[in-house]
């Protein structure tokens, strides 16, 4: 049954969309079956993969509508660097207001995402910012939750917000277990990100992931080219800092 | 009468927080009479200006309560560095759930603004990242828009969609205008940034500022700090070039 990862974090900016689709291409590399979910609006995650935006599978899947509720059935409506994909963009508004209407909001996902569950060894779920009804919808039917932590100002104090979300959440997921938090955006030179990078690790409730992903351009422009970077750029730090990221998570899968 | 500047960004990240905070001590600093709106649950502009979090005073000014409602009147709750402030923080949501549930959910903040707007010069209004219910109020109140843009992969991408959501906004706010597209994080050492502040620079819809505010690790310590940059590194190259930036959005803000 897959693994289902949801990469969130209040704060903006901070690098889920980056981590979402770079861990989705060296899984599905490494020969796992991948399906990378992308929940936001606007559709990063999407682009970053070289896809039209879109949003209308998942907001076809909630829609109160008799007639849709039979086919209701959360497929992937992409397919790109040998992972496929449900696609994000403007429709997913559309899903949001389908999904508060619902009796149960928070568990809308979780049940779309049941019949998915046999098909894959991993499912990645990229989120939007601040903690809305589409992040909430994916910490409940996740099995592991990943966060994002820049290393600059904001970030540190998000970080304790997000995981009491999650502390009460774990009523009606109480088998989700906090994957790690992620240090993004390491500036190696500055000691201000040094002093971050050691404060994370003094949080052990928050799992601190030991391997920082370094502020490093190639990630910046990987986007743009809308390729993951080890395809983009395979011999930048970028590249070398998610590997070892990805063999950090797969020892905490294994184990955990 | 006040001008009331809404900072919105659908992107998470751009610098929405570290601009807002930053234009508000340098206006008062000249002279102005200044309020600084928080609606982010975050708080980081709260925070950012040494205040603790809150979000009270509009949660119970927007409450249903017939009795809250006499005594609706939206006021400062914080002064700090020369402003008045309207803290942000966890409340903030109740002020969501509050909003949605009136008749016309869009014009709720305009109209607590409207008593405001006799006191100050300036109102700057902090917004959180994508664009829900709480931005929307910010840009229907407002009298000018000022958008920041991060000079990094998808923000270009959601220059549009804020000024495509801005256009559908002029019809219940005509008055509106866009103060300007103000690149932010710019990345003197890199061929990206000069690439994609040279794209912002040619989108003349977008009103560009042509200062852009430098990446600059002072900015990322001022918000540690709890202090407008200009206070904490005065001879930063980040704290001029905020001071650039006032230059110009002094002269749009006269001449407009
Ligand atoms: N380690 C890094 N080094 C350099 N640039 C990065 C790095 N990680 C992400 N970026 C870039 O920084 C910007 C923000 O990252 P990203 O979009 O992944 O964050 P996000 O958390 O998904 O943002 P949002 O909250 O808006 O969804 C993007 O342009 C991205 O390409
Ligand atoms: N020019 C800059 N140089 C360096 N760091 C910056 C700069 N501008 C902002 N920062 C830092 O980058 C981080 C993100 O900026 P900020 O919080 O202002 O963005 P935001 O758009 O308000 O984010 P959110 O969408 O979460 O509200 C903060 O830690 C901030 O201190
Ligand atoms: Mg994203
Ligand atoms: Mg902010």
């Amino acid at each position: 049954q897959a693994k289902i990862i949801a990469i969130a974090s209040e704060k903006g900016g901070v690098g889920k969309t980056a981590l979402a689709v770079n861990l989705a291409y060296l899984w599905a590399k490494e020969g796992l079956s991948v399906l990378l979910l992308d929940l936001d609006t606007q559709g990063n995650a999407t682009r970053h993969v070289g896809q039209e935006l879109s949003g209308e599978a998942l907001e076809s899947c909630t829609s109160p509508d008799h007639r849709a509720k039979n086919d209701a059935v959360l497929q992937p409506d992409a397919h790109a660097f040998g992972f496929d994909v449900i696609r994000g963009g403007r429709y997913i508004l559309g899903a949001v207001s389908n999904i508060q209407q619902k009796r149960v909001p928070s568990i809308v996902l979780r049940k779309l995402l049941r019949p998915l569950k046999a098909r894959y060894d991993v499912i990645v779920i990229d989120t939007p910012p601040t903690l809305g009804v589409l992040s909430i919808n994916a910490i409940v039917a996740s099995s592991h939750l990943l966060i994002p932590v820049q290393l600059e100002g904001a970030a540190l104090d998000g970080l304790d917000a997000i995981l009491e979300t999650t502390e009460e959440l774990l009523d009606i997921n109480p088998d989700l277990e906090l994957l790690g938090s992620v240090p993004m955006m390491h500036d190696r030179r500055t000691a201000i990100s040094k002093m971050l990078l050691q404060r994370l690790k003094d949080m052990d409730y928050a799992a601190p992931i030991d391997v920082p992903i370094g502020r490093n351009v190639s990630i910046a422009e990987a986007y743009l080219a809308e390729e993951p970077v080890e395809l983009y750029a395979p011999s930048s730090q970028g590249a070398k800092d998610f590997k070892r990221l990805l063999k950090q998570l797969n020892q905490r899968l294994l184990h955990v």
